[in-house]
Formats: structure tokens, C-alpha cells, sequence
């Protein structure tokens, strides 16, 4: 039932989760 | 390393991840703090909300750091402790 509240795809946290790292990645560039 | 040691690895990234989400610092992530993402992630509105709500666990529209780390795990493979 893809309608069904509260059940994102995991797909969709990956690339969240993914997204969020790389943007983190790119705002604290390693000394 | 230590299963300690993943465990503290994973706490500190996850802080660091929703200290970009929380960028006011109140110690949560509202709907509202996660639709300012929309600008810097490649996600859809419905798509950070549907994010929300799959991480807010109680569903009291707050999303703690506790629920954002119990969900980076996941999301990194590790089982949360029985």
C-alpha cells in the first residue's frame, strides 16, 4: 500500500541520509 | 573496533547530521526545519515529510536527536539494542 502513512521507502531515507553527508562533507572540508 | 566504538561513531555523526537540521539549536527538528531543507537537499517537499514521519517515531511532530540517531543507524544497517 504505497498511500500508507508513516511507511517511507527506504530509498527515500537513503538518499536523505546520503544527501545529508555529502552536504556536511561539503560545508567542513578536512584540514 | 568495538561495538562501543561504532556506537559512539554513529552518536556523533548522527549529532552532526541533525545539527544541520536543527540549525536554530532548540535540540529538535520540526516539519517546518525539515521543509528549510528543500533548498539544500535534491529531495521533494512530500519526500522530506514522508522522512519526518518515518523517523518521528511517537509521532508528536518532534523529532529528537534519540529518533534521528535511532533512524541514521537503521539507515546505516545497525540493529537498535534489544
Amino acid at each position: 500500500d504505497p498511500g500508507k502513512p508513516g511507511s517511507a521507502n527506504e530509498g527515500v531515507l537513503a538518499n536523505f541520509f546520503n544527501s545529508l553527508l555529502s552536504k556536511k562533507s561539503v560545508n567542513s572540508p578536512s584540514p | 573496533p568495538s561495538h562501543d566504538d561504532i556506537k559512539t561513531i554513529v552518536e556523533q555523526k548522527a549529532r552532526e547530521l541533525f545539527m544541520v537540521c536543527d540549525v536554530e539549536e532548540k535540540g529538535f527538528v520540526s516539519k517546518r526545519d525539515m521543509q528549510r531543507l528543500v533548498d539544500e537537499l535534491p529531495l521533494m517537499p512530500d519526500q522530506l515529510e514522508e522522512v519526518f514521519d518515518s523517523l518521528d517515531d511517537d509521532k508528536n511532530g518532534y523529532l529528537t536527536l534519540e529518533e534521528f540517531t535511532e533512524g541514521f543507524g537503521g539507515f546505516l544497517g545497525l540493529n537498535p539494542a534489544p
